[in-house]
């Protein structure tokens, strides 16, 4: 077999430059993990596009990482999770925006691609899409971690807006 | 932001890409991760992409689905096609970064900040995680 299989996991404001030794750790073992259960799928004749959302998963529920639990807070305080996802086979593709009660998201965005007529499902709307196909479900406080609710304290004390991306919360 | 692409045995790719977005976002903001052309796009006859970067620069440009458009219609090879596309994202003001595959199994990393978290694996066993 000959296959490939790339991440990226971006930790918000982290930089070489300002990461400490736990946090790089903790972001190179998260990389490493998706590598893992990617890898696991491609090397056992698993196709492309269950490559790429189990490695999403696993991204997805690293802390260490703005994206399903670690996200980042909306100025509202709550968490608000999108996710794509496209089988190049066929160009179908299915996302999803503003979810917030479905662990993985790219799961949800799977399902939209192959059990409904749509593309983009948002919001509410999405929600419930997500419960009725059987999707895992949590409480969104499972998303939220102590770091994240700093950085949007920080970031509402500077008044600075949400599209500093020099600031790059996110 | 996080994502992958993979390219699998029977020579197909995909991507898919996950988010929490910005740090208070409000208005219902959208950024480029759902929007299929922008942050994530896979086809076979191009390659794979996933972004992560200042989305509504993404957006603009097309990121994932440009790329994969050079590639398919002009003959660019991987790494041309992404530098060119997040060298014209930079000069709209949008600075990220991209993963691609192709259909043959080449891999590229492109990117215009630092912080970019990197993993690649592939069948010969060559594996490498880094921050760049």
């Amino acid at each position: 077999s000959d296959w490939t299989l790339l991440v990226h996991g971006g930790a918000g404001s982290m930089t070489r430059d300002t990461i400490d030794a736990a946090q790089d750790a903790a972001a190179r073992a998260g990389l490493n993990a998706a590598l893992d259960a990617g890898s696991a799928v491609l090397a056992g004749g698993g196709s492309a596009v269950d490559a790429v959302e189990a490695a999403v998963r696993v991204l997805e529920d690293d802390p260490a990482f703005n994206a399903g639990r670690g996200a980042v807070f909306t100025h509202e305080g709550h968490i608000e999770l999108d996710a794509a996802i496209m089988d190049g086979a066929t160009r179908d593709a299915g996302a999803v925006a503003a979810v917030t009660r479905t662990r993985n998201p790219v799961t949800l965005a799977r399902h939209v691609m192959v059990d409904s007529p749509h593309v983009l499902l948002a919001g509410k709307g999405a929600d419930a899409f997500s419960a009725e196909q059987g999707i895992e479900q949590i409480d969104p406080a499972w998303f939220a971690t102590p770091e994240r609710r700093r950085q949007l304290d920080d970031m509402k004390a500077r008044k600075t807006g949400s599209f500093d991306v020099d600031l790059k919360y996110g | 932001t996080v994502g992958a692409v993979a390219r699998d045995a029977a020579g197909h790719v995909a991507a898919a890409t996950s988010t929490g977005g910005l740090t208070g976002k409000r208005w219902g903001r959208i950024g480029d991760a759902p929007l299929i052309g922008a942050g994530t796009y896979a086809d076979d006859r191009a390659a794979a992409v996933s972004a992560t970067g200042a989305g509504e620069y993404f957006i603009r440009e097309g990121v994932a689905h440009e790329i994969c458009a050079r590639v398919r219609l002009a003959g660019a090879p991987l790494r041309e096609a992404a530098d060119a596309v997040m060298a014209e994202t930079r000069e709209l003001g949008g600075r990220g970064g991209v993963i691609v595959t192709g259909p043959d199994g080449e891999t590229v990393y492109s990117f215009t900040t630092p912080g970019m978290y990197r993993g690649r694996a592939s069948a010969e066993g060559a594996r490498s995680v880094g921050i760049y």
